[in-house]
């Protein structure tokens, strides 16, 4: 079963 | 470019509520992610997309875009329109102008301060771009829209396939380069350095696709496990969508 990531995982905040 | 600003406001409302116009001396821009974290738009307008264009500071214009939209309404698609603000705003004057008929209507909208995470983006290697006319792939998501919510994107030595497989049964389209001299805007270029295997919710990309009618054609930087670049060029600028994958965990 596919699992949606989120951008936060990638990203960093500023 | 006047039109430009009206189809990015009615899109930006579609997909967020509130959002940081960041003026600076090079443009505007604007980043904004939706509520899940899923998708993230990043917008600029360069400064040459004005026919007349001065920042002398920084400004950061926190708008309601439901507002913007009402007011946006209110002046004809021939108009120019100007935005105004001081050197730290709390209210933006957009004016209209019909040289013709020699109107002029103000309008001023009130700023919020919105709080909002800014998100680094720094450049990637992509193992694949794929560019191809907005419209064409606009269809592509539309038409598998209706079979599943999620749309797989296979690229293989020169083959993309896109497929898409729900309750009802499954659809894939497979496009392949293809070069039109007469009209380069009609061509599709696949550059790989890898083969790619992604899958994405087929929600956003219906979100994405709201941005055909700016550009006419759409570039796709896809890489393995990370989000992938939808990207828009405008004629002075872009309009940039970041996709997180779907994937087993």
């Amino acid at each position: 079963k596919l699992k949606q990531t989120s951008l936060m995982s990638f990203f960093s905040k500023s | 470019m006047l039109e430009a600003k009206f189809d990015e406001a009615s899109l930006f409302k579609k997909v967020i509520q509130l959002c940081n116009f960041n003026c600076t001396e090079h443009g505007i821009t604007v980043q904004a992610v939706d509520d899940s974290r899923v998708l993230l738009v990043s917008l600029l307008v360069g400064e040459d997309a004005f026919s007349s264009y001065r920042c002398d500071r920084n400004i950061t214009l926190g708008v309601d875009l439901a507002s913007l939209a009402k007011v946006l309404k209110c002046g004809n698609n021939s108009d120019s329109l100007t935005l105004i603000a001081e050197d730290t705003p709390d209210s933006v004057l957009v004016v209209f102008e019909d040289t013709e008929k020699d109107r002029i209507s103000e309008y001023s909208l009130k700023l919020m301060d919105i709080e909002s995470d800014f998100l680094n983006i720094d450049d990637m290697d992509y193992d694949s771009v794929i560019t191809q006319p907005a419209t064409d792939f606009q269809k592509i998501c539309r038409d598998l829209s209706q079979l599943s919510d999620s749309l797989n994107v296979l690229v293989t030595k020169d083959t993309v396939k896109f497929v898409a497989t729900g309750d009802i049964g499954s659809g894939s389209v497979i496009v392949k380069p293809f070069t039109d001299l007469d009209k380069s805007e009609n061509s599709v270029r696949v550059e790989l350095n890898k083969a790619v295997n992604l899958t994405f919710g087929l929600k956003y990309l219906l979100d994405i696709i709201k941005g055909t009618s700016l550009s006419q054609s759409i570039t796709i930087k896809l890489a393995d496990k990370t989000p992938a670049l939808f990207e828009f060029k405008l004629s002075s600028g872009y309009l940039r969508f970041y996709l997180a994958p779907k994937f087993d965990e």
